[in-house]
């Protein structure tokens, strides 16, 4: 049976596709079967994992809204033990085109069942919206990743992503829970990154990963070369730093 | 007759927000009379200018969705020349609650039309995605502020947008035309900042605007406090280079 995460975050640009891919990328090295699913219609974790964007046929697309079966859209990526299911700018329509469809929110959910033996973990990246496809990647997750970067910002659309989570587990999915949240570039130098941090801590104690995510230009070069940290600059202190929080996502499992 | 921006970008965490309230800011403390529209349900314009959120009554909600005048929306800020419409969480669920009204794409744009006489510039701030609200934005404006963070994935989205403003022009709003692509959160001595900032030269020339805004931690300080950049730091890189941007804007405004 697979763990299933959900990286969720409607705040954009707080570390929600760094995360999926450098964790799913690391379990994999860890040598766990991990299955990444791109479910953001910008398709930045299809990229960022190494993907031929011209070349990909199936997507997640094609099984949420075209009927065709989850397995069919799979690619492996360069990486052994990790798989990947592409996204698709035609992903962009799928909040309106959900709207009308027979149990619109699950059908990302009926997908996974054929396919979700095969891997351990599974890691579904979110675009920054709490619209239907991110109702559906909620529905079909297990367990919830929560990036938040730190920045004052991100601090005020906490509340509203709880309520959604909570809303998802009350009406869809009772077996919903958050697994951790993950504070992400983090700048040692200055007073707001601190300050953020204890704001974090302060509303969700244990729940807080230890692993702080420092602010680390590889993190940001490796996409443009389409490799995971670990494989652009294994001793970066992004990578050291997604090693621990993978290692941490592998204990909760064990716990589990 | 008000010069109508839309800031835009569907990639989330690029400066959007940043960008429209600190352009607002610096045309208002320049003696203009400027509408700031918070048209994303974070709201993070609403806070970062300075209101109360506990105490706002009338939102965009209202005036879009709810039939209101939006002149009942409109609030004035702390600063001289500046009023703002403010945005509420309500308006998560805009993108499904317009589907089926009447001309549900020009919402905003007939609630502008009694105001608009009042103010010289309206700024209207997005939430990150290119959905029926962001089309209300795009079909209320006359022109497109693009701002795009110097990092790799904030170039893959480009094309997208790219072509829902050409649908928005060809459909909606045949007078809708890019203004200015604006370089964020730029760090000098990173060689993927110089490598985005000449991509984005590449592709849209004398477009881009030559004010690139470095990353500048005041920037990110700022909405803590409520404040636009000049009025919490003046001396900052940030502030400089939102004075120069709101100038450049003027003069764009001069020459129309
Ligand atoms: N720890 C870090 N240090 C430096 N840069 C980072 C870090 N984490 C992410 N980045 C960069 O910051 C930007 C935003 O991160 P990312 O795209 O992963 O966020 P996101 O939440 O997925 O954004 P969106 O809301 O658009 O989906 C990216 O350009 C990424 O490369
Ligand atoms: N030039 C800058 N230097 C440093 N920090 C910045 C700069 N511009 C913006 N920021 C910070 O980066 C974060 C993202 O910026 P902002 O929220 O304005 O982006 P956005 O595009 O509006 O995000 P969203 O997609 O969620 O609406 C914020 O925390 C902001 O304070
Ligand atoms: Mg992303
Ligand atoms: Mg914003």
């Amino acid at each position: 049976m697979a763990f299933k995460f959900a990286v969720v975050n409607q705040k954009g640009g707080v570390g929600k596709t760094t995360t999926a891919v450098n964790v799913a990328a690391c379990l994999a090295v860890a040598g766990e079967d991990v299955l990444l699913i791109d479910v953001d219609p910008q398709a930045n974790a299809t990229t960022g994992i190494g993907l031929d964007k011209s070349r990909i046929e199936t997507t997640v697309y094609d099984a949420i809204l075209g009927g065709r079966p989850l397995e069919e859209a799979i690619v492996p990526s360069a990486i052994p033990h990790l798989d990947v299911v592409p996204s698709t700018l035609d992903l962009a329509g799928a909040d309106i085109e959900l709207i009308s469809l027979i149990s619109r929110e699950s059908r990302l959910k009926s997908a996974l069942s054929s396919v979700e033996e095969r891997y351990r973990w599974i890691i579904m990246d979110c675009a920054p919206a709490l619209g239907l496809l991110t109702i559906n990647v909620l529905t079909a997750a297990r367990y919830v990743l929560i990036p938040i970067q730190c920045e004052y910002y991100a601090l005020e659309g906490i509340s509203q992503l709880l309520k959604t989570v909570e809303l998802v587990r009350r009406e869809l999915n009772p077996s919903l829970e958050i697994a951790r949240v993950v504070l992400t570039m983090f700048d040692y130098r200055t007073k707001l990154s601190q300050d953020v941090v204890r704001e974090v801590r302060d509303h969700f104690g244990e729940l807080v990963s230890p692993t702080v995510v420092p602010r680390n230009v590889r993190l940001s070069e490796a996409p443009s070369h389409g490799l995971p940290i670990v494989l652009y600059d294994a001793r970066s202190k992004g990578a050291e730093s997604y090693r621990r929080l993978a290692a941490e996502v592998i204990r909760f499992g064990q716990e589990r």
